[in-house]
Order: C-alpha cells, then sequence, then structure tokens
C-alpha cells in the first residue's frame, strides 16, 4: 500500500 | 488495510463522535481542554495536507475529512457557541499550547523522513500529537470532576493509539522494510502518556466508583 513517500496512515 | 489499525481508526472516531455528542446534546464542554481541542485541529491540519495531492482510497479520504471537520467543529463550539462556551473553563484551561509546539517544530526539523515542507510538517504533527493530550490531562487533575463521557472520550482516545501499535507490530511483522520510527515513538509516548489515566480509569470501572485522579 505504501508508495514512496505516500503516508497511507490516518 | 489490517483490523488493528481499522479498529483504531474506527476508535479514534468514537472518540470524536463522544464529544460532540457531549458538547452537542447536554451543550456543555465541562471538564474538556479547549487547548488540546485546538492542538488536535493543528496535527489534523499538518497532517493532512496531502489531501488534495496524494489520494490513497476513499476510505482515507473520507476519513480526513472528517477528522478536521469534526476538530474545527468542537474548537468553534467551544470559542463561539453561546451556550457551550459558558461551561469552558478557561480559568483553569491554562496549559500554553506554545510550549509543546515550538519543541515540536523544532524537533520535527531536526528529525525527519525527508527534508520537504509536507513531510516535515507530517513529522511535526506526531510529535505535537503525542503531547497534545497534556493540557486535558491537566485540567483533570485540576478539576477532578470527570463526568462519564469525558472520562469515556478519553479512553477512547487513548485507546486508539495503543491500537495503532498494534497494527504498526503487525505490519513491521507482515511487510517487508516497513520501518517507520517517527509515528512508532511518538505513539508510544502518547500511550504512556494515557498510562496513569487508564489505570486510575480501570480502577474506577473494576471498583464501580466514579473516576478520580489523584491531586
Amino acid at each position: 500500500e505504501e508508495d514512496e513517500g505516500k503516508h497511507d496512515e490516518l | 488495510m489490517n483490523i488493528f489499525r481499522l479498529t483504531a481508526d474506527m476508535t479514534h472516531l468514537m472518540s470524536v463522535i463522544v464529544l460532540l455528542l457531549k458538547i452537542h446534546t447536554i451543550k456543555s464542554c465541562a471538564g474538556i481542554s479547549l487547548k488540546t481541542q485546538e492542538l488536535y485541529a493543528i496535527v489534523f491540519t499538518c497532517r493532512y495536507l496531502d489531501i488534495f495531492t496524494d489520494f490513497i482510497s476513499f476510505y482515507n479520504t473520507i476519513m480526513k475529512v472528517i477528522f478536521l471537520w469534526t476538530s474545527f467543529s468542537i474548537v468553534w463550539y467551544m470559542r463561539y457557541h453561546k451556550i457551550v462556551r459558558r461551561s469552558y473553563d478557561k480559568d483553569q484551561d491554562t496549559f500554553r499550547h506554545v510550549f509543546l509546539m515550538l519543541p515540536c517544530l523544532v524537533l520535527a526539523l531536526l528529525i525527519n523522513e525527508r527534508f520537504t515542507f509536507k513531510e516535515v510538517m507530517w513529522t511535526f504533527s506526531f510529535y505535537l500529537e503525542a503531547v497534545a493530550i497534556l493540557p486535558q490531562l491537566v485540567l483533570l487533575q485540576r478539576t477532578r470532576n470527570i463526568d462519564n463521557l469525558t472520562g469515556q472520550y478519553i479512553f477512547l482516545l487513548g485507546a486508539y493509539r495503543a491500537l495503532y501499535i498494534l497494527n504498526w507490530i503487525y505490519r513491521y511483522v507482515t511487510e517487508p522494510n516497513y520501518v517507520h520510527w517517527i509515528p512508532w515513538m511518538s505513539g508510544l509516548v502518547q500511550t504512556l502518556l494515557y498510562g496513569d489515566f487508564f489505570y486510575y480509569y480501570f480502577l474506577s470501572w473494576k471498583n464501580n466508583v466514579k473516576l478520580q485522579l489523584p491531586a
């Protein structure tokens, strides 16, 4: 789920 | 998404709903720290700067909107609603949040995963959230009267972060090279700060007595 540099958690 | 994180997000949502219900139905914010609520609005603003640039999922975007909308609504109610604001105890809620924000900002500038504006703001939001409950815990110590809804609100707010720690352990174990020390350390500090509150909350529940924090 976690692309580089994106934060997928709230 | 795993069950720990989903339960954590739902617990967090429940804490906000309990607080909004308290304020909206009995039109009272007695025992609630406006300082903590303002810090939470700042936490979500700084953490969700990517709401328009990085689309993760509908769930992610909807939850971000809900947390932003509810946190600002609570601050609005406590500051400007003509009835609710009367029950705000501003003489006791004196924690100066700048004392929390400045160190967190400095730390975020020093320790972050990438030195970009959005990333530093994201990091700042984790450090700030870890300590945002302090004004609320100080207020509880001072006012000592904790009504059920306030107690439930704080319990849920603490429980959500403890569940996130389970989520982080689960993801560390199941996802290769999933390592994020900043949320992990912040989340640990945040959960520990609730430690004594959980202890007294559990005692009051076990002995079926009103929740009292020692002076």
